[in-house]
């Protein structure tokens, strides 16, 4: 099962993780007695990539209008900020004594602090797009309520050229997350809607047009061609709220039940 | 995407930099 939820997470955090846990079962082994090398210039490359990230992270803060994100991003920048300190603090302390007990302590600590700080940084990011694609899900929900009012054929053909590009950019933004998540059952969910969406708009498009039809010739059908007009309606929303429910989980198991 | 460069960047730094750390543990293991 995977343990990072999409595939740039995962292509980004797998192959330090999976380093800081060979360091950390080696020193809880205690096989890690032998005397550490200088890594002063390894610590510098992380330090000047930190800096990097702290320049980075603090401007898309201060220009993003999403306030989540200007929320969670500074505490994850403040974590791998002080990882990189305790790294620095370990290599001075290992420069002095290669074999220095809390020094190989901090050199661990240090390095799950970045590991976790970036994780953190990167989810919060992940989360902030993942909420722009879920704001692009709801203006299409809204505008479906639209159906509703139209009771003429301008009216249709307006709705139409309005909801559509709103639609292809909402299923192009879902298809293009699916692809990027790494739980199976959540990209199944998402191909699923997307699939009965494509198959229930141009039915919904079609009960509206038979609506009209049959309320302009005072058909006393028009009453059943409503309600099928408004299933459609109904059955679509669902379809979009269970795409909104699915883009925020972020682990697999949160869906068992489903 | 310039937020994805500088983590990349940090992990890549810091997988470097446990290796050598790990590394020299192992001739010893």
């Amino acid at each position: 099962m995977p343990v990072f939820h999409t595939k740039t997470i995962e292509s980004i955090l797998e192959p330090v993780a999976q380093q800081v846990s060979r360091l950390v079962i080696l020193h809880e082994e205690a096989e890690d007695g032998n005397a550490m090398p200088d890594l002063s210039q390894s610590v510098a490359t992380v330090k000047h990539a930190v800096d990097n990230l702290i320049q980075i992270g603090y401007e898309t803060v201060n220009t993003s209008d999403d306030s989540i994100l200007k929320q969670d991003m500074p505490p994850a920048l403040q974590r791998v900020e002080e990882a990189a300190t305790s790294l620095l603090e370990a290599s001075n302390m290992l420069k002095e004594d290669p074999f220095f007990a809390p020094a190989r302590k901090k050199l661990i600590n240090g390095s799950r602090g970045i590991l976790q700080g970036t994780s953190a940084l990167l989810l919060a990011f992940d989360e902030s797009e993942v909420r722009k694609i879920i704001a692009q899900c709801r203006r299409v929900l809204e505008y479906i309520g639209i159906t509703e009012v139209i009771e003429s054929m301008d009216d249709l053909v307006t709705f139409v050229k309005n909801i559509s590009p709103g639609l292809t950019r909402m299923t192009k933004q879902v298809d293009d997350r699916e692809k990027e998540l790494t739980h199976q059952v959540h990209k199944d969910i998402l191909l699923r809607c997307l699939e009965e969406i494509k198959v229930l708009t141009p039915v919904l498009i079609s009960g509206i047009k038979t609506y009209i039809q049959l309320l302009s010739s005072n058909s006393p059908s028009s009453a059943d061609a409503k309600n099928n007009r408004d299933h459609t309606c109904k059955a679509l929303g669902v379809e979009i709220e269970e795409i909104i429910r699915v883009l925020q989980l972020t682990s697999a198991g949160e869906d068992d039940i489903e | 995407e310039q937020i994805l460069e500088a983590c990349k960047s940090i992990a890549t730094a810091t997988s470097a930099l446990v290796k050598s750390a790990t590394a020299a543990q192992r001739e010893l293991v």
